[in-house]
């Protein structure tokens, strides 16, 4: 299966409705510094249930276009994810917040996060293990581990 | 659970040697990963030393800040591999490579993304993205707050601008 | 001790935004150092804020990371100016740094080595080099170990591939 | 005053004598990955006392050409720097290593490290404030720090 494409709805500084895609199978984000191309990997995080430390942000509000600058432009921010599994079928995995919760959806129905990462687990996105995602700055850290550093990445990896 | 790390680790050391020959074009370059106790990998450090290409056996802190991004990625991959998602996104992996390096880790991402996981990078590098098959621009507008739009463009009818100009669908 | 640290703290709090300014090319750019304890600032921490060119003030993890690259530089610069030394040397400051940046921060060291001191930066941008003086162009050589040999380029004598062309003297 | 030029002897991957300048006012040093450009900069900062831990290494032997493959071509090293002062005059700043010792000399005569650094001092540098080198990797750490951090970056300067 593969990405297909991202509807953030007022997340960081994507306002209003904005659709992040298509996606092909080799893709490039580019843009000048601080237009908004880390806020789109942020957008991914997000919907695969990452926590507010993650994203760059102190709190889940901060995440809602205008909260950096005390200006929130709505109550709530959502992201959903359109995945095209393997036999051409799509899902859709959306993520809501307003304040503080959060609101998961699998092909529009609500459901739990239990049963929303154990859906994401069957297309095998493990958020925990952070194996699809490498944030910036990632791979200096990496390089520059020590053993023991290492074999803590192993451990949550594993 | 420790069950889990020593397959985790098993499998990583085998692959990433070969991921690493592949990143770096070159089959005498070498990735060794070595748990410190053998036995109980996860009780102490994991040590991680690689031979650039051109270069002999040396401690990782010996290689330069280019050097060491390409055995980080090969790393990444590698633990990528054991359980595989089907998209792999990278935010600027490419700031300390120069252009020799960039074509060789675009060449592999080309490969990865036609064998086995879709591939989503953020690039600020025109060696690096123009390269890709579709390109996601992000350009921001002002008012009372800034904020980002998006404009896309589909790169795969155009020829890849490589020395030997092969087909883009490669 | 505590006197100087006093003293090198106002220094630099003075002189951060105007460097800042210098450096985004933006009047209405500004950064701002603050000690969390005014009358002892050695006793807490220090606190660094900066509001990038058309954004509004914000907390400092929230700027990207090109806008935290140039804010550092910044402080670099307004720390190095309380005690200049006779020369600056910089490796690959560039690295987040998109085309305009790269403009922004040649441009400045352009100004800053004809004022004040002399400056050699590491790069692996063609559009961060061109605009220097000199290039020490360094190659590798291997045999039995790789061994580092140089070639130098004088670039006065090329005009300035600027928008405005400006003589190169500038 | 600037710096004129760089003479190094078997100092990490530059072998016997090499010549590294002359230097004008905006300088760039360019190369592939692993040419051996941060060399140039370990140079500077081992000719102006830093200790081996800066200059990424264990011990200050393994500056040798070679020592880094247990090969070292030599039992010395050297680095000489020649800085021109504002009247023109020139004065060269050297240090030789052979094994774990160093030897000062300024303008070709034998000193101790206290006079060394106070010359140096008096031409503006000053070692231990670290206020001419900037570090690959440098700016990105000095963007992460938190307040604590600026402080003691702040004492180190002062
Ligand atoms: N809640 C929010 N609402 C609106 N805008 C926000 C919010 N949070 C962050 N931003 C904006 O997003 C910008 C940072 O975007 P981002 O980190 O994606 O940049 P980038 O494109 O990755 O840049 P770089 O190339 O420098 O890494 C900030 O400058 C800020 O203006
Ligand atoms: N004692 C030594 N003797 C010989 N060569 C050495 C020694 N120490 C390090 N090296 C060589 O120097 C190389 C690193 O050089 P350096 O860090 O200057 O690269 P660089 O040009 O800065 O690269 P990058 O652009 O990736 O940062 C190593 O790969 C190693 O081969
Ligand atoms: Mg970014
Ligand atoms: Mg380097």
């Amino acid at each position: 299966g593969f990405l297909k494409q991202l509807d953030v709805e007022n997340f960081k500084s994507w306002r209003g409705k904005q659709t992040i895609g298509p996606f092909k199978r080799f893709n490039c984000i580019i843009g000048t510094n601080g237009s908004g191309k880390s806020n789109v990997m942020d957008a991914l995080g997000f919907v695969m249930g990452e926590r507010a430390a993650n994203l760059r942000v102190k709190h889940t509000r901060d995440l809602i276009h205008g909260a950096h600058i005390g200006n929130p432009v709505s109550t709530f921010a959502s992201v959903t994810m359109i995945y095209c599994g393997d036999n051409d079928e799509e899902m859709t995995f959306s993520r809501r917040i307003s304040g503080e919760s959060s609101e998961y959806l699998v092909n529009g129905k609500h459901v739990t996060l239990a049963k929303y990462t154990g859906e994401l687990q069957k297309i095998g996105i493990v958020v925990k293990a952070k194996n699809c995602l490498v944030y910036q700055g990632a791979v200096e850290s990496i390089a520059m581990m020590n053993a023991k550093e290492r074999t803590k990445m192993f451990e949550r990896i594993s | 659970r420790f069950h889990l790390f020593s397959q985790c680790f098993e499998h990583v050391s085998v692959v990433i040697d070969q991921i690493y020959k592949k990143l770096c074009r070159n089959a005498s370059a070498q990735a060794i990963l070595s748990a410190e106790n053998p036995n109980e990998p996860y009780l102490d450090g994991i040590n991680y030393n690689c031979v650039a290409p051109g270069k002999r056996f040396m401690a990782m802190d010996n290689l330069s800040g280019g050097e060491k991004a390409i055995a980080a990625l090969a790393l990444v991959f590698a633990i990528h591999s054991f359980r595989p998602a089907p998209f792999f996104v990278l935010d600027e992996v490419d700031a300390a490579l120069d252009n020799t390096n960039i074509g060789k880790v675009t060449g592999f991402f080309r490969m990865m993304s036609r064998e086995s996981c879709q591939i989503i990078v953020i690039s600020l590098k025109e060696e690096f993205y123009s390269r890709a098959d579709a390109l996601l621009g992000v350009y921001s507008m002002f008012d009372e707050c800034m904020f980002s739009r998006l404009l896309t463009l589909d790169l795969t009818p155009y020829p890849l601008n490589d020395e030997n100009a092969t087909d883009r669908e490669k």
